[in-house]
């Protein structure tokens, strides 16, 4: 074999050039920068600020979240529109690529924002565990979002990795209603190439890229439980998702 | 495209580094 070709005879220059650019896309269009979620990671929000959290109405701190999440999600679509390739896609893929996959991408990255050590997440500028969510009425869905976070982190990814894997998630090809299928996957399959690329040079144990693809099936899980719960939250709460909630948030989830 | 009226905008926006 040509040791100038990588997998599948994708030179490993494009491989490179793949990841390069899937690399400073993620970088250019993180919410905070390693730096800064360092510098934060041990500010957490007091006894006193978790209880105003935990006596907020249902529908207060619903909506409070709602606009968190839309503010990563724009983040989520410069991140595509970076990757090169994805504004090469037709526009419907576009736009059906981001819609099933932009909160699964938020997920991915909610790890860079977790801390493991006391099971905290960055909630409006400072971290809290999962007591500051208690209000929502959604039990199952944080607890499992905050151990879906855990066990990324488990895994110890450099931003290159998650960079890669949250470029794979995103494009594709498990997603119904495409309409250039074998565009996405050509587009996914350099991707996943690029990220076994980056995964060898970084990690000893092989196992991390077959461990990362296996909480693909997780990240769909949460983001079908998201949308069931925002369907039985708008039947308690029309108004309040009608009136009050991003209009970005109610086009991409539809309730 | 009317119904994902706002995607289809961000999607057509040119947004620097800066602008984030």
């Amino acid at each position: 074999q040509d040791p100038q070709l990588g997998h599948n005879n994708v030179s490993m220059g494009e491989l490179d050039r793949i990841a390069q650019n899937i690399i400073k896309s993620h970088l250019e269009t993180c919410q905070y920068t390693a730096d800064e979620l360092q510098q934060l990671a041990w500010q957490t929000h007091s006894y006193e600020e978790v209880k105003i959290y935990q006596s907020k109405p249902r529908d207060v701190l619903w909506q409070q979240c709602a606009i968190q999440i839309t503010h990563a999600i724009q983040y989520v679509v410069e991140f595509a529109k970076r990757i090169s390739g994805f504004m090469e896609l037709c526009q419907n893929d576009q736009i059906l690529l981001l819609k099933s996959g932009c909160l699964e991408v938020v997920l991915v990255r909610m790890c860079r924002a977790f801390n493991p050590l006391n099971n905290t997440v960055l909630f409006e500028g400072k971290y809290g565990g999962m007591q500051v969510f208690k209000a929502l009425g959604c039990d199952e869905l944080v607890s499992a979002v905050f151990d879906f976070a855990k066990s990324l982190c488990s895994l110890q990814l450099t931003e290159e990795e998650i960079a890669l894997f949250s470029a794979a998630v995103l494009i594709s090809t498990d997603r119904p209603w495409l309409m250039e299928p074998r565009k996405v996957q050509k587009l996914q399959e350099k991707i996943y190439f690029a990220l076994q690329h980056i995964m060898q040079k970084n990690h000893m144990d092989e196992d991390t890229l077959a461990k990362l693809i296996s909480r693909i099936p997780t990240l769909s899980a949460l983001c079908t439980l998201h949308t069931e719960e925002l369907q039985a939250f708008q039947q308690l709460h029309p108004e309040t998702v009608n009136v009050l909630f991003p209009p970005l948030y109610k086009e991409l989830f539809n309730p | 495209k009317e119904k994902h009226k706002i995607l289809h905008q961000l999607l057509q926006n040119n947004t620097s580094p800066g602008d984030l």
